[in-house]
């Protein structure tokens, strides 16, 4: 049975989506079959693996609203052992339609629990929010991966998430766990960064990944190319904390 | 009478609270009697100038949802000249109870145009998405700043904002006008910073401020000490970057 993993944090900018794919990918070159699930609106995660959006058939946002529409070609991206459920603009107006719908925190659920048997792990990409799209990605996951920018902002914003992660935990989905925090964008130049570390190490212990993921251009760069970063720059610092990030994934996945 | 100007962008961590803290800042410094209003329930803005989030009396969240409470406190924060309208979480909950409220995108505009007359400027910082707090801000602004990070997913969502801009000035706003794109951490190191400002200025041509805001260390310092940058380190980069900056807005405002 598949584990799926939801990658969340309101504050905006800090390393989700870049996580999502380069995580993602890393997991299918290890043989795992894996389902992306892009629910944030903007759509990065589907760009960003150079899925075209323009040229989807159907998205995220009908399999949500429509639950009878069975989702039967999920789209391979270029990449083996690598699925991708895509995301576009029309997820945006989907947030006002699932306010007033039934069931409206357990749609993405469903998708996920159809297809668990199918694939080692299912990563959920979410939206800068915790709004209806956010709390549906909570509900339908087994834990919560938390991206952690190493700067002041970003540690502002993380108490309202882990109270949002309680209280999901109590109402919605009493089996969600913390996978984790990871430390983003550590520049070893700065005293910010290493003020940031010590201090959520200090706090969370051994809540907090052992890999620390730098801040390297060769991350921001992959996108335009359309692939992660496995693909695009094999031997940057960036995808080596990423490749010893999804090892540690694993472990936490068979302990 | 005061003009106000909401900085807006769906994509997370671009820099607009950055911009909206130290916008106000400069623009107080050169003697203009500046407003900042936090629309966003992270309340950065609020934190960035020092105000402590749990001993305020009263935030945006009560002058939005109940009209007749009177805005006689302002919060005059450590700076001559510049006041602030706070946020904080509760403002959350807001998004859901404006939903179903009369004249839900107009509540915003209720207010500032109320205190127009006693500012210069009123800026007016937002959270990262383009739902009804971000519509609020749009609904009551005369113009909209686009932060824009010099980085790819950056460039994506600027299409799905501008066509927002579009609607909302056709249905909500007639005044509504674009002040313009202000491109943020420019890292002038890498070929990714110089394209995409190739490309946005050739596309925007005078949209464009002239002014390009580097990435500096000491502007995402500054919030940790709950000072604007001219306050913190007003030699760096960063703090020379948003001087000039005014400079260009004060322009626009007269001309
Ligand atoms: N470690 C890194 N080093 C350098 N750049 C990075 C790194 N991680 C992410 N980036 C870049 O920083 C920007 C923000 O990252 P990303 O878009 O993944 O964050 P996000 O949390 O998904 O944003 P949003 O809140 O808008 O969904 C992107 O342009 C990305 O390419
Ligand atoms: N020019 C810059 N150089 C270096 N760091 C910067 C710069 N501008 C902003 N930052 C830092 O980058 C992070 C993102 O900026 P900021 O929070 O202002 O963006 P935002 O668009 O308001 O984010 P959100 O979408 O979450 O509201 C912050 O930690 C901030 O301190
Ligand atoms: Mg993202
Ligand atoms: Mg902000």
């Amino acid at each position: 049975m598949g584990k799926s993993i939801v990658i969340a944090n309101q504050k905006g900018g800090v390393g989700k989506t870049t996580t999502a794919i380069n995580l993602a990918s890393f997991l299918a070159a290890f043989e795992k079959k894996v389902l992306l699930i892009d629910i944030d609106p903007q759509g990065n995660a589907t760009s960003g693996l150079g899925v075209e959006k323009d040229q989807i058939d159907r998205t995220i946002y009908d399999f949500m609203i429509d639950p009878d529409e069975r989702i039967n070609n999920l789209l391979e991206c270029k990449i083996k052992n690598l699925y991708i459920i895509p995301s576009n603009v029309h997820l945006a107006g989907a947030q006002v339609e699932l306010i007033n719908m039934e069931n409206r925190e357990y749609r993405l659920k469903k998708i996920v629990d159809d297809l668990r048997a199918e694939f080692d792990f299912i990563i959920i990409d979410t939206p800068p929010s915790l709004g209806i799209l956010t709390l549906n990605g909570l509900v339908a996951a087994d834990t919560v991966l938390i991206p952690l920018q190493c700067e002041y902002y970003a540690m502002e914003g993380l108490t309202q998430l882990l109270n949002t992660i309680k209280r999901v935990k109590k109402v919605l989905n009493p089996g969600l766990e913390l996978e984790g925090i990871l430390l983003t964008m550590y520049d070893s130049r700065t005293n910010l960064s290493s003020q940031i570390v010590s201090e959520v190490t200090d706090y969370f212990k051994e809540k907090v990944f052992k890999t620390i993921i730098p801040r390297n251009v060769k991350l921001s760069e992959s996108p335009s190319f359309g692939k992660p970063i496995d693909q695009y720059q094999p031997d940057s610092t960036g995808a080596l904390s990423y490749k010893e990030f999804s090892k540690e994934i694993m472990k936490n996945a068979t302990a």
